[in-house]
């Protein structure tokens, strides 16, 4: 474990609790894609079907819970919660994610580490996580009014994947025989997915002016 | 060998 890798972990956890805490004290899923949130219950449902067959670590353990848990609750707050459901916008949350479910699921039986159903299952979940904001993105675009707390939520996403990098470069210079090609080009691809997504981010904080995407 | 700990990150 190294300073990158933690704090990287630590901002994926504030992402999911700041989504949470938007979801339960406001009882609003505004400008929130259910797609994406389904996707990432799926992306954490096929990377960790390990968890009671190889244990790392309690820290590894404990987060894996924590990210199921929290994925799939905000899956059912949006498609459950009588209150809840009700903010969410079904009408612009079109994007179809078997367009990107099917894609990676076929690249992972091409590319992948070692051809058994848990490494495959595994590097897909790696390749539906670089494109699973896909459609929040497409939402916020379409939405054009983002919350702020839609918006650091979009942030701390993407920012948790940038501090992966760092934690990759950090390994792969400190360990022998650390390299995972195919993790690290489904974590760049992710990281330049949010590209213009940070850029206007920054600048709406630095101008303090409302976030605005560009239509 | 590949250990598990391939799999190491979340």
């Amino acid at each position: 474990m190294n300073i990158f890798r933690l704090a990287g972990d630590m901002t994926h956890l504030m992402s999911v609790i700041v989504l949470l805490l938007k979801i339960h004290t406001i009882k609003s899923c505004a400008g929130i894609s259910l797609k994406t949130q389904e996707l990432y219950a799926l992306v954490f449902a096929t990377r960790y079907l390990d968890i009671f067959t190889d244990f790392i670590s309690l820290y590894n353990t404990i987060m894996k819970l924590i990210f199921l848990a929290s994925s799939f609750s905000i899956v059912w707050y949006m498609r459950q919660h009588k209150i809840v459901r009700r903010s969410y916008d079904k009408d612009q949350d079109t994007f179809r994610h078997l367009f990107l479910i099917l894609p990676c699921l076929l690249l992972a039986l091409f590319i992948n580490e070692k051809f058994t159903f848990k490494e495959v299952m595994w590097t897909f979940s790696l390749f539906l996580e670089a494109v699973a904001i896909l459609p929040q993105l497409v939402l916020l675009q379409r939405t054009r009014n983002i919350d702020n707390l839609t918006g650091q939520y979009v942030f701390l996403l993407g920012a948790y994947r940038a501090l992966y990098i760092l934690n990759w470069i950090y390994r792969y210079f400190t360990e022998p025989h650390y390299v995972h090609w195919i993790t690290w080009i489904s974590g760049l691809v992710q990281t330049l997915l949010y590209a213009d997504f940070f850029y206007y981010y920054f600048n709406s904080w630095k101008n303090n002016v409302k976030l605005q995407l560009p239509a | 060998a590949r250990s598990h700990r391939d799999h190491d990150e979340l």
